[in-house]
């Protein structure tokens, strides 16, 4: 089984 | 002022259908250099970036800096009344709060307007970090959107593996197993059919098939797509608006529980 991964937790914020 | 004028209404539909299924709302920037949006969807899992230059409007003015918040559904209403060859002007004032589209028709006998209010949208930019990628493929658009389609009814992932020999994307489900694969095609006549990987080291990653198949909403502004790829950091697809600028979707991964 996988897990979906947030795009926020890929990129900062600015 | 602002004031963005494109020849053809219909890249601006194309541009709208290409976003509005992961966005309810978006800010538009505008500046000198054009308009930019950076938005994730509702559930965070993508992004959508969308740039286009001011030199490929027909007529582009920005006076100062301009961050407008628009309903993406409004947008696609008015955007509906107009024909695909019309012209289209996108105006306002500075601190505005809302914005005028004005559709002129080709001989200049009909000419329309809307003006739609802006809104106030928290906006959460989020910087992109530079990234070497491990394989980058561009493929013709209608065969990635063709290939989204038909592995959605095996299951919600697609398993993407990418080898010096080709890319294979693949399903897994209640059904069985589905694998496409694709190889680099030697020579084409037309750039638009060809399949071209570059790879530096094979990488295999799982995405989510809805988020793909969202993302080839975007097939009608371009031939080809741009699949860029990296061991665990999002994909990039990226499709050219020819002349104009570039839709590019980042979809974070899905991992090993």
């Amino acid at each position: 089984n996988s897990k979906q991964t947030s795009i926020s937790s890929f990129f900062k914020k600015e | 002022m602002f004031e963005a004028r494109l020849g053809q209404a219909t890249i601006l539909k194309k541009i709208l259908d290409a976003i509005k299924d992961l966005l309810n709302e978006a800010t538009f920037d505008c500046s000198d250099s054009g308009i930019q949006l950076q938005a994730m969807d509702n559930s965070h899992v993508s992004l959508v970036s969308l740039t286009l230059r001011s030199d490929g409007f027909d007529k582009f003015r920005c006076d100062r800096n301009l961050s407008m918040g628009m309903n993406l559904g409004s947008m696609a209403k008015i955007l509906k009344c107009a024909n695909n060859e019309d012209n289209v002007t996108m105006k306002a004032q500075d601190n505005a709060d809302t914005v005028t589209i004005m559709f002129e028709s080709a001989n200049q006998e009909k000419v329309s307007d809307y003006e739609m209010k802006l809104m106030n949208l928290d906006q959460e930019h989020l910087g992109i970090p530079e990234t070497d990628f491990s394989c980058v493929v561009r493929m013709p658009a209608m065969e990635f959107a063709r290939i989204c389609r038909d592995l959605a009814q095996f299951s919600e992932s697609v398993v993407i593996c990418c080898t010096k020999e080709g890319v294979k994307f693949s399903a897994s489900g209640d059904v069985g197993t589905a694998n496409i694969k694709l190889a680099q095609t030697g020579s084409v006549d037309k750039e638009e059919e060809a399949v071209i990987i570059e790879m530096q080291e094979p990488v295999t990653l799982t995405f989510a098939c809805r988020y793909l198949n969202a993302f080839t909403k975007a097939t009608p502004l371009s031939t080809q797509v741009q699949l860029s790829m990296c061991a665990d950091v999002p994909l990039v697809v990226e499709y050219a608006i020819k002349d104009l600028g570039h839709i590019r979707y980042y979809l974070a991964p899905k991992i090993e529980d």
